[in-house]
């Protein structure tokens, strides 16, 4: 069965979903993993990092998005609930065959009061998902920059949770914040997840006050049970032209300097589940 | 009676708060307005740009936040509600008389569902700011990147907004997203506010697709009727530094690229409100 890991972070912009996408293709790619990435995000950047605009409405408009999973968009709407593995698409990057997606909708914009009134509304996606899990050996949840009703439904389909962080000042005030909130949640709703790791990301090595960061946050006492990955995601603008044409890193350039970092990434990741 | 503009956009790390902290400190002092910076983002970035880690949870303790002024911090709740201006910091930075400041509070991060329920919940803070108004020239508010309950508190006391974007792949998928979803919005709640403009910020000049990025939103016809500042804020490490001295970088290193940048948004930002 597979094991289910949630990329979440309430900081904007720190590298969750360049996280996301990148260290699937890896997963899938290099160690021939069978991954199933999900986007939460109503900004759909997930998604149309590994499909074009085109695809993603075509797809949306035939097989339906985690808009008809979370049953926030009444054109599926059916007596039994929308089927998950109807909106899975299967290779959605032909030169990874292990690779899966289920894209996001911007219908999720208002998820949360869409379903503040409905029992269990943390656990949609939970028992949807279950029903596909034997057919996969990781499942990636790329989450919004938020701890709503997408990412708690995340969380609680989750083993594990993976927190991208960049070394700068705005975003290391977060680590403490996410920790906190994320204890909140743990109480109210029970679910069982553990911290996988910090993964510090989008990192300048020349600039002075990165490194001070990551050195404080490492050497932290209130961190000193949180696992930081070795491996730094460098800046490297070559990240952010890969979705331009809806591909991968390791498709777009494998020699750039982001490549390897998630090479890196992926061998850590997996060394990390095993431990 | 004050103007309120709030700084929105649904795509993480853009540099809305950078935006909101710096453009009200030059506001404040070189251009002598009474100006009131609000802090809707739970992760209270605004706030300790502007004040210590320290100085913020005496504050939160003895005076309140954002949290109190929305009513989920049951400390301070009485009858008639909180008073907005008992939370209000008055020259939260002492060598700009003009700024204050309404800090954030972590406990806004489940905002949405603390006030689902709840008659008119997006019209609490419209119906308190209305009353210190008077007493100031511009109101700022740094949203959270999404469009839910606290940003929607802010756009409905808002005469306009602002939408900081950086020009990259990712985020420039959201113009269009951020505009459907408030026109969307705008219906159900039925305000009357205008677009101000979008601002390209964290731009790299050397990097060619941030060029063709700013090139192609300027010239497609559904973005038309947008204003795109002329003024661009750089991609400028000092930035990023100023909040771990409390600063605006007017104070912190004026002569730096991002300084002189803010410095004439401030200028093009006051010449667009007066036409
Ligand atoms: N290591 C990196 N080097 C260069 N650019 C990067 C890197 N990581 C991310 N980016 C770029 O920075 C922007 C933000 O990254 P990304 O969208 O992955 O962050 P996010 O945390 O998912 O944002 P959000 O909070 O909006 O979901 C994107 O344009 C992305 O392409
Ligand atoms: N022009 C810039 N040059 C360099 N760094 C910048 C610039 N603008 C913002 N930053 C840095 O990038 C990070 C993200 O910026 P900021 O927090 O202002 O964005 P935001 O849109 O408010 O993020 P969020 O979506 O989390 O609220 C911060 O660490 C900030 O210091
Ligand atoms: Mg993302
Ligand atoms: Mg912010």
């Amino acid at each position: 069965k597979a094991r289910v890991i949630s990329l979440i972070q309430m900081k904007g912009g720190v590298g969750k979903t360049t996280c996301a996408v990148n260290l699937a293709a890896y997963l899938a790619k290099e160690h021939k993993r069978k991954v199933l990435l999900i986007d939460f995000d109503p900004q759909t950047n997930s998604s149309l990092s590994l499909m074009s605009e085109d695809r993603w409405r075509e797809w949306e408009e035939q097989h339906g998005t985690m808009a008809d999973v979370l049953e926030v968009d009444h054109k599926r709407k059916s007596e039994e609930g929308f089927k998950l593995s109807d909106c899975i698409v299967p290779n959605v990057v032909p030169e990874i065959p292990g690779l899966d997606l289920i894209p996001s909708h911007l219908k999720l914009t208002f998820l949360d009061l869409d379903l503040a009134a409905r029992p269990g509304r943390e656990r949609i996606f939970g028992r949807k998902v279950e029903k596909v899990l034997h057919n996969y050996d990781l499942v990636l949840c790329d989450c919004p920059p938020n701890l709503m009703t997408a990412t708690q439904n995340a969380l609680y389909a989750s083993d594990w949770y993976l927190v991208p962080m960049q070394p700068d000042f705005l975003s290391s005030i977060g680590l403490s914040l996410l920790q906190d909130r994320l204890g909140y949640l743990r109480k109210s709703l029970e679910f069982q997840i553990r911290c996988l790791g910090v993964v510090f990301s989008r990192v300048r090595r020349h600039i002075q006050f990165h490194q001070e960061t990551m050195e404080r946050l490492k050497s932290d006492k209130s961190f000193k049970r949180l696992y930081f990955f070795k491996t730094l995601i460098p800046e490297n603008i070559t990240l952010g032209e890969a979705p331009t044409e809806a591909k991968p890193i390791n498709l777009y350039d494998s020699s750039a300097p982001g490549a390897e970092a998630f090479s890196n990434l992926a061998k850590e990741f997996l060394s990390r589940l095993e431990q």
